[in-house]
């Protein structure tokens, strides 16, 4: 089963 | 004092037609070089980023940084008052603008409309400039197309890189498929298939993004898809003289 990553875990809030 | 006067409306409308089903409220900033938008969409998988260099507009004037907090469904209601071969003015006096002023203008005809603006304290991601393992050119309407039929089999879709082409496949309930796209170096360059695979990559997502983003294929004959292993995905439809419309799209990663 594959789980969806969130954007947060690659891109760093500014 | 900012103005933006495109030339082909049309495209304004359709860049705003591709990113309505992703992304709500956008802050729109408008500076010396252009005009941008960077916006997640409610389950922070998928982030869109859009880039308009001044050049490309018929006229731009942008004296002090500004960012204009609109809704997207407001603005299209403002836009589906124009005529999609309408010139479209985007302008507003203020430092800190309530309201952002459009002129459609045809031959015939000229509309004013102003759209109320809100502010919105939205967070900004950093996106990292990379180096893609993989890069790959393709028709921007065979993509869409392959993301619509293996849509069907599932809602996860894989994606295989090689010096070869590139590979989408399903494996769903029902059974599974695979679609391999070969390179090839036909002067036509809209058909044109081209990789550059320093890494091979074998990556997962979710199909329904391709498919809600995919309305921007009207925008660009061409559509690139940069990848790194277990990196987001990077949907890029160059928007000729002006800039691009990107989709940034997080993996699905094996549990």
């Amino acid at each position: 089963e594959t789980k969806q990553i969130k954007l947060e875990k690659f891109f760093t809030k500014t | 004092m900012f103005e933006a006067k495109f030339e082909d409306g049309g495209l304004f409308k359709k860049i705003v037609e591709a990113i309505k089903e992703l992304v709500k409220n956008v802050n729109l900033e408008a500076n010396g070089t252009g005009i941008s938008l960077q916006a997640m969409d409610t389950s922070h998988v998928a982030l869109v980023a859009l880039q308009l260099n001044e050049k490309g507009f018929k006229k731009y004037r942008c004296e002090k940084s500004l960012t204009m907090g609109l809704s997207i469904e407001n603005l299209q209601k403002i836009l589906k008052c124009s005529g999609n071969d309408d010139q479209i003015t985007l302008r507003t006096q203020d430092e800190e603008p309530t309201t952002l002023s459009f002129t459609f203008e045809s031959k015939n005809r000229i509309s004013e409309f102003q759209l109320n603006l809100m502010s919105l304290d939205q967070e900004q991601l950093g996106v990292p400039d990379t180096e893609y393992s993989s890069v790959v050119r393709m028709p921007s309407n065979e993509f869409t197309k392959i993301c619509r039929e293996l849509g069907n089999i599932n809602e996860a879709i894989g994606i295989e890189t090689s010096k070869e082409g590139i590979k989408f496949y399903v494996k769903g309930d029902i059974g599974e498929g695979q679609v391999s796209v070969k390179i090839n170096d036909t002067e036509k360059p809209e058909e044109r298939v081209e990789c550059e695979v320093d890494e091979p990559v074998n990556l997962s997502f979710a199909v329904r993004y391709f498919n809600l983003f995919n309305k921007a294929s009207a925008l660009s004959s061409q559509v690139i898809l940069s990848m790194s292993q277990d990196q987001p995905l990077v949907i890029e439809y160059i928007i000729e003289e002006m800039g691009s419309l990107k989709l940034y799209l997080a993996p699905k990663i094996n549990d």
